[in-house]
């Protein structure tokens, strides 16, 4: 299984 | 001027405690109402965030917002200098904007330490955490989760959680074999803490590292209860609730099949 990164879900506002 | 005063200084310790595998250095933002904090960790797989409210604090006083890139192994080495029982005092002086001071008094008043610390020039940007309304949300013992999460990594690198109405299930698979751990809902809830409650709309099922399951797991000594929100495809929230002040917050995005 694939770790996604958590930047993938919370971007930068 | 930037003022806050912690009777309880012990927990200041806690929360370095709580952040210590996860981050070498983070930006602590103070306002008028109150400090926080929000870090990735190195590898951008998990957020921190921290939340102390300015009206936990014994006295606090802000009189323009502030960032202050703290550099947390040196904090911790200072913060090692003061006794449980001190009182701490946070300071910053807009006129000398590269320090922050950390007071620390012992209940008689009759020893008073006080550490200047330089601080850091950190760009580091915020991440915008959308609101959720979670499909699942259990809240049990800190350190059943804890404990959970120490058997777990003993059969296996990531913890699959399934959580339906009746319980939450965890479960590990390795090299040695496999594992399940099935805690049930409680029947009476007489004790909050002790309680295993959870607030379903869908049942859900999320792969997680357990890696970092256990450095989130260090911030048990600042909650008797932890809470994990769980939707579909987004990251789990493993909160601890600090008692009058706030919180800490981990965020954990999920695993997925290749």
């Amino acid at each position: 299984m694939a770790q996604r990164s958590i930047t993938s879900f919370f971007a930068p506002p | 001027m930037f003022e806050a005063r912690l009777v309880q200084g012990s927990l200041l310790k806690k929360i370095l405690e709580a952040t210590k595998d996860l981050l070498t250095e983070a930006t602590f933002d103070c306002s008028s109402t109150g400090m926080s904090l929000q870090a990735m960790d190195s590898s951008h797989v998990s957020l921190v965030s921290l939340m102390l409210r300015s009206d936990g604090f014994d006295a606090y006083r802000c009189d323009r917002n502030l960032s202050m890139g703290i550099n947390l192994t040196s904090m911790t080495k200072i913060i090692k200098c003061s006794s449980n029982d001190d009182v701490v005092t946070i300071k910053a002086d807009d006129n000398n904007p590269d320090t922050v001071t950390f007071m620390f008094e012992s209940p008689n008043q009759e020893k008073v330490s006080d550490f200047e610390m330089k601080l850091m020039d950190l760009d580091t940007e915020h991440l915008g955490i959308p609101e959720t309304d979670y499909s699942v949300v259990v809240k049990m013992p800190a350190q059943e989760f804890q404990r959970v999460c120490r058997d777990m990594s003993q059969i296996g690198e990531s913890v699959t959680i399934c959580c339906t109405k009746d319980g939450i299930r965890f479960s590990a698979s390795g090299d040695l074999g496999t594992g399940n751990i099935k805690i049930a809902q409680s029947a009476n809830v007489d004790k909050e803490e002790e309680a295993v409650v959870i607030e379903m709309q869908e049942a859900v099922t999320l792969t997680f590292a357990l890696r970092y399951l256990n450095f989130f797991t260090r911030a048990t000594s600042l909650s008797g209860q932890v809470s994990l929100s769980m939707s579909p495809e987004v990251p789990l929230v493993v909160e601890y609730k600090i008692a009058d002040m706030g919180y800490m917050r981990y965020y954990l995005a999920p695993k997925i099949e290749d």
